[in-house]
């Protein structure tokens, strides 16, 4: 699977909410 | 369903939308669903009355989703004294639109041979959730950004006893689509989409804690009013 950036992009909005 | 055969989607149970003595003895009960992309109102109807009842019709009147009989109401015989039919009714949503008070309310008219009767009935919102509601996830990522943070509705469903997989199959019966999922400190946060039948996007972030019977589901769409009926059909679909 190409590396789209958008699973880092996931992992920061998942981070981001739980740590605002 | 047993091994192999997907959950479907959830069906609300009957329940009375017409009592005998507010119809001159016609009672009828009912409930929505969606099977294989249609939308179906589910209607038994009993004759209570001591005369036959012939000549059934049905007819909506506006509403917020353009629902609307895609056919005539299928009674092909006389319904006798004491006797139950149960009939399906297909439905479009191409009708024409009014906003309804509350936005899930649908005003129906039935007649027979002894006169016309109107009813009022609540509809899950799940029903219009489209089949084609996976949302692309840049698209998803862009969206959430762009919808601002008020109209961000958070809920609480509680007793919810499941894990973030059988959460996320349940959900997809119900064309509820999971985009991404990540665990961050213990909790896991699934990103959802759903598409209405009239085109609105609903984007959804769902946390579940393990041993928390309490999950957290946080709603983003541009017509935030809907929110609070997307929460129902969650508590629905999650607890059965």
């Amino acid at each position: 699977e190409l590396d789209d950036g958008l699973d880092e992009a996931f992992s920061r909005l998942a981070e981001s909410r739980t740590n605002p | 369903g047993g091994v192999g055969i997907p959950a479907g989607a959830y069906v609300i149970p009957k329940s009375v939308w017409l009592p005998a003595m507010k119809a001159k003895g016609l009672e009828i009960s009912g409930t929505f669903a969606r099977r294989m992309g249609t939308i179906q109102m589910e209607l038994s109807l009993t004759n209570k009355a001591m005369q036959v009842m012939t000549d059934f019709a049905i007819q909506f009147n506006r509403n917020s989703f353009g629902l609307s009989p895609a056919a005539a109401l299928q009674v092909h015989t006389p319904l006798s004294p004491n006797q139950t039919i149960e009939v399906t009714l297909p439905l479009s949503t191409v009708g024409p639109v009014m906003k309804m008070d509350p936005l899930n309310n649908l005003q129906v008219a039935v007649k027979n041979n002894i006169d016309v009767f109107y009813f009022s009935c609540l509809y899950p919102i799940n029903i219009l959730f489209a089949e084609d509601g996976k949302m692309d996830r840049q698209v998803f990522l862009a969206t959430w950004k762009d919808i601002p943070n008020d109209n961000e509705a958070q809920f609480q469903v509680k007793d919810c006893h499941l894990n973030s997989e059988a959460a996320t199959n349940k959900l997809q019966s119900n064309n509820v689509f999971t985009i991404a999922k990540r665990n961050v400190e213990g909790q896991d946060m699934l990103y959802q989409s759903m598409k209405l039948t009239n085109g609105i996007w609903v984007l959804a972030e769902l946390r579940i804690q393990p041993g928390n019977p309490s999950c957290t589901l946080s709603l983003k769409c541009r017509a935030p009013e809907v929110s609070q009926f997307v929460f129902q059909s969650y508590e629905a679909m999650l607890k059965n």
